[in-house]
């Protein structure tokens, strides 16, 4: 469960202040599966990279399981974020030297995950979002779709939580995102995986049990509840 | 007019070959608004580099204006796409170190065009796409989908004949998508500028005077006509 109260960001650009989000408050269930909505630029990026401890917020508290993430070092916001959370990033954030099996293998890695386990879950994920003939690329080697797809495979492959989905879809065709999210809505049903998602993907929206919607910085009407 | 003739690209990859293109022939006609479509990894951003001169075929023919483009300068390459085309990348391929207004000013400058008429045009494009208030951010100072609509602004400025766009609306809501096609298809209705899509966006195609499926690297049944 995670817990965003009176939350405000403004960034600072030279001398102006731009503010990104306005006292928004939020409280996630475990095992919900969630869609934020909204305009380009209403700060829905914003709002899951300050949930998944990525940002932090200029005014306003985020609890995660009952804990304060206020005031905690980046170090300890480093091990929540590697042991509870997977991240699916609007830009991908693969890393170009690795190829796509090393990509997806990082986070386990990380974790001091031994070999055989790492092959193991590593294999089943790449299979799972159909790139199983292109582990040996690099992400410069691979279409759009295909690095976004390593993204997920990165995020799904330690069996996080929570999973935060910025846009998860954006650069698959109708077929492939269907695929893919009807395994994360799997995931949600049988293992109770939270799920949040940053979307303009209609199809994103059908699925969610809940949508929120944010314009300019700020929750319409507190969101809707489907 | 451009002709794309039994186009095949093959990628080596350490010992063994991807082929991502195989026996594709289009010919595209002056003032078409016509989308690529097909499945993730199907070669949409691979044609698309192909006829806007970006990559070079492994074997068969390009033809621009009735100009064989097989075998010219790279220098050569570079001044058709300049004069003749602007492109929208799937990855945006902005300038990190520029502000918005200096990267969608970046053609004209390459152009010679005068300082007083390359404010004019770069600052009524960027107002087409809603970004009038950003533009002294640089492109880590914006959101995805802003990000997305400066590049689509940086294609447009230069009034070029050909527009290659390749999933221009993967990161917008659909508003703000729809705006953008709307000036899209009045450019092409009025200028007759040429627009071919790689897409998956249903809006395109519904907009579309001619859809091209490929699938695997390969033409489905030598394409749809709507
Ligand atoms: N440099 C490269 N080396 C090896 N293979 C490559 C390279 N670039 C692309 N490919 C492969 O070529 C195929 C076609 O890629 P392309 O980017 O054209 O697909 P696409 O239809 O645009 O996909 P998407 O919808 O995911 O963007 C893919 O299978 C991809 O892995
Ligand atoms: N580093 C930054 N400096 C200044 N402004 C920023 C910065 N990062 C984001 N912004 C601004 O904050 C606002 C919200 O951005 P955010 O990325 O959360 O939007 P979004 O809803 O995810 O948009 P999209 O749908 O286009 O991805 C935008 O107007 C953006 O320009
Ligand atoms: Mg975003
Ligand atoms: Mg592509």
């Amino acid at each position: 469960i995670i817990k965003l109260d009176k939350i405000s960001k403004d960034y600072k650009l030279g001398k102006t202040v731009v503010t990104a989000l306005k006292n928004i408050s939020v409280t996630v269930r475990k095992g919900e599966f969630l869609a934020i909505v909204g305009p380009s630029g209403s700060g829905k990026s914003t709002t899951l990279n300050i949930i998944g401890c990525l940002e932090e917020p200029s005014s306003g508290t985020v609890t995660f399981d009952g804990k304060n993430l206020t005031g905690l070092s980046s170090n300890e916001l480093a091990d929540i974020r590697a042991s509870k959370m997977g991240f699916i990033f609007q830009t991908f954030n693969l890393l170009p030297v690795l190829n796509i099996f090393e990509n997806v293998e990082y986070p386990l890695h990380l974790r001091g995950m031994g070999k055989a386990e790492r092959f193991e879950r590593v294999t089943k994920v790449i299979k799972e979002v159909g790139l199983e003939r292109f582990t040996k690329h690099k992400p410069a080697e691979l279409s759009g779709g295909q690095r976004q797809r390593v993204a997920i495979a990165r995020a799904l492959v330690g069996s996080p939580d929570v999973i935060l989905a910025d846009e998860p879809t954006a650069n698959l065709d109708m077929q492939t995102g269907e695929e893919i999210l009807a395994q994360m809505k799997e995931l949600n049903k049988t293992l109770g995986v939270t799920f949040i998602f940053s979307t303009h993907d209609q199809s994103i929206m059908d699925k969610a049990q809940r949508i929120i919607e944010l314009r300019d910085g700020e929750l319409r009407d507190g969101g809707l509840i489907k």
